[in-house]
C-alpha cells in the first residue's frame, strides 16, 4: 500500500492544469517530472511483485527463477539498458484490455542476428531494422545500440501476459533442432 | 528522384519525388493525400493590452504568418517482413519515419522536433498539416476531454453569431485523442499519442500542433517564456506518433469508425512491456 500511495499522491498533485498543460514554471516542471518518476518507481516493486507470482509455479525448478521486470521508460527514444546489454533477455507484455490484441514490439539491440521464441519453443519470425540516424545522434541519447528488433506478439489474452524469449545469435550458422516452426498467422480480427 | 511506395494488403502510400507523402490508396480507392510541417510565428504583444498579448504558454496567437518547414524532404526507404517505412529529414531539427506495419489497418507518423532554432529570436509553434481531397466544408470533430467527440465548424460557434479576429487561433481546438473529417463517402481521421491542438482550416485539411518554443511571456501568470532548455539547452526535442485512418463511410463492419475506436484502445491503454535479463538461465529452465 506504501508504494502504491507515492503514486496515488503524485497523481493527486498532477490533477493540477500546470502539471498537463506547460503553463508551469520550468523549475515546477522539472519537479513534476521528479514526483512522477518516483511515483512510478515505487510501484514497480508491486508490479515485479505481482508479475513474478502470476509467471512462476512454486516448484522446484521454478523457485529459483525470479525475474526483475525492468520498465524501459525511454523506449520512446530508442533506450532500454536490458535489451542492448543481455545477450539473452525475457520480454513480457501484459495486456490491459478485455479483449485479445496483438503488437508489434520494438526493442533497441546492440546486434544484428537473434532468435525469438515464445513459450511453446516456437520460434517467431523478426525484423532488424536500424535505428534512424536522426535519432542515433541525439547528443543526449547515450547508447551504443544501432538496432532495432521488431517482433509480433499475436493474441496476447485479455487481462493477461505472454513473454518472449530474446537471444542474440553468436554464430549465424547455429541452428536450433529442437526449434519448432512458426506456426501460420491466426486471421487476427477483432 | 523517382516516387517510392510502401505497403500491406490494406494499404499502398505513395510518396512524390520531393519526398512528402503524396496518396493513400485503400479499399480501392486512391486518395491524394500530402503533409507538411510548418511553423507558425508567435505574436509578439504589448502585454499590458489585454487583446495583444503575447503567443505564450497559456494562449496561442500566431501572428498569422506560416512557413513550411521544407520544400523537399531526404528520403530513406527500409522494407522488411514486418514493417516498411519511409525516413524523412527535412532538416537538422525535424524528421519524420513514417509506417506501415503488415497486419496493420493504419499508417503511423513518428515524428522527432527539436530542439527549435530560436537565434533569428522569432518564437515558432510547429505544426504537422496534412491535405485531402476529402469535401468537408468547414466542419470537423474533434473529442473533448477524451470522452466524445464533437463538431466544430470553421468560424463558428453553435451559440451565438461570432467574428473572429483571430483566424487561425479561433479556431483551433483541444484534441485529446482523436480529431477527423469526412464527407458522404469517406472519412480521415488522425489519432494522437498526447494531447495536442488542432484544425481543419481548409476544407480536406487536418492539421496539429506538434511543438512550440516562444520567447515572451503571455502575462497570464507563469511569468515565463514557453522556452525550455532541453538537456542540452538547445530546446526541447519532443519526439511522439500520429495514427492515420483513412477509408470509405460504408463498410461492412468493422466500420470505420470502429475501428478508430480499438485503435485507441490500443494506443491509450497499451500493453506494459517488462524487460527481464536472461543471461543467468537457459531457455528450458524458462519455458
Amino acid at each position: 500500500e506504501d508504494h502504491l500511495t507515492v503514486l496515488r499522491e503524485a497523481m493527486g498533485v498532477m490533477q493540477h492544469h500546470d502539471a498537463i498543460t506547460g503553463t508551469e514554471k520550468q523549475k515546477v516542471a522539472f519537479d513534476y517530472s521528479r514526483i512522477l518518476h518516483q511515483g512510478m518507481e515505487s510501484c514497480s516493486v508491486n508490479v515485479k511483485s505481482a508479475l513474478n507470482q502470476l509467471t512462476t509455479r512454486d516448484t522446484d525448478a521454478t523457485k529459483k527463477l525470479k525475474f526483475s521486470f525492468n520498465s524501459c521508460p525511454r523506449l520512446n527514444i530508442s533506450l532500454c539498458d536490458v535489451s542492448e546489454s543481455s545477450e539473452q533477455f525475457i520480454i513480457t507484455a501484459y495486456n490491459p484490455l478485455a479483449h485479445s490484441v496483438f503488437e508489434y514490439i520494438r526493442v533497441p539491440v546492440q546486434g544484428d542476428s537473434y532468435v525469438v521464441k515464445d513459450y511453446r519453443n516456437v520460434e517467431i519470425q523478426h525484423q532488424i531494422v536500424s535505428i534512424p540516424d536522426t535519432v542515433k545522434n541525439l547528443d543526449f541519447r547515450k547508447s551504443n545500440s544501432s538496432n532495432e528488433l521488431i517482433f509480433l506478439a499475436s493474441e496476447l489474452p485479455p487481462l493477461g501476459y505472454k513473454s518472449f524469449f530474446v537471444s542474440r545469435k553468436t554464430n549465424y550458422n547455429e541452428i536450433d533442432n529442437n526449434t519448432q516452426e512458426q506456426p501460420e498467422m491466426p486471421q487476427m480480427d477483432h | 528522384q523517382t516516387s517510392v511506395s510502401i505497403g500491406n494488403k490494406y494499404l499502398n502510400v505513395t510518396f512524390g519525388e520531393d519526398g512528402f507523402l503524396d496518396s493513400v490508396t485503400t479499399e480501392g480507392v486512391t486518395h491524394k493525400l500530402t503533409q507538411y510541417f510548418l511553423w507558425y510565428e508567435g505574436a509578439v504583444g504589448n502585454n499590458r493590452e489585454f487583446l495583444n498579448r503575447s503567443s505564450g504558454a497559456y494562449i496561442f496567437r500566431p501572428n498569422n504568418t506560416e512557413q513550411i518547414i521544407s520544400n523537399k524532404a531526404e528520403i530513406q526507404v527500409v522494407r522488411g517482413p514486418h514493417v516498411e517505412e519511409v525516413r524523412q529529414v527535412f532538416n537538422s531539427w525535424v524528421s519524420q519515419v513514417i509506417r506501415v506495419y503488415r497486419e496493420e489497418n493504419f499508417i503511423e507518423f513518428e515524428w522527432m522536433i527539436g530542439g527549435i532554432p530560436v537565434a533569428d529570436k522569432i518564437g515558432k509553434e510547429l505544426i504537422s498539416r496534412f491535405y485531402s481531397g476529402i469535401k468537408n466544408n468547414g466542419t470537423f470533430y474533434t473529442d473533448s476531454n477524451g470522452r466524445e467527440m464533437l463538431r466544430r465548424v470553421r468560424n463558428h460557434r453553435d451559440t451565438w453569431n461570432v467574428r473572429l479576429e483571430e483566424k487561425i487561433a479561433g479556431n483551433y481546438y483541444p484534441v485529446t485523442s482523436k480529431i477527423a473529417i469526412e464527407d458522404d463517402q469517406h472519412r480521415f481521421s488522425l489519432l494522437t499519442d498526447r494531447a495536442q491542438g488542432g484544425s481543419s482550416l481548409f476544407d480536406g485539411s487536418i492539421e496539429l500542433m506538434v511543438h512550440r518554443r516562444l520567447l515572451h511571456d503571455d502575462a497570464f501568470g507563469v511569468a515565463e517564456a514557453l522556452n525550455e532548455p532541453g538537456v542540452d539547452g538547445n530546446g526541447l526535442v519532443a519526439r511522439g506518433k500520429h495514427w492515420l485512418v483513412i477509408g470509405k463511410k460504408s463498410t461492412p463492419s468493422p466500420t470505420i469508425k470502429a475501428r478508430e475506436r480499438f485503435l485507441q484502445n490500443q494506443k491509450l491503454l497499451p500493453n506494459w512491456l517488462f524487460f527481464s535479463d536472461a543471461t543467468s538461465f537457459n531457455y528450458g529452465d524458462w519455458m
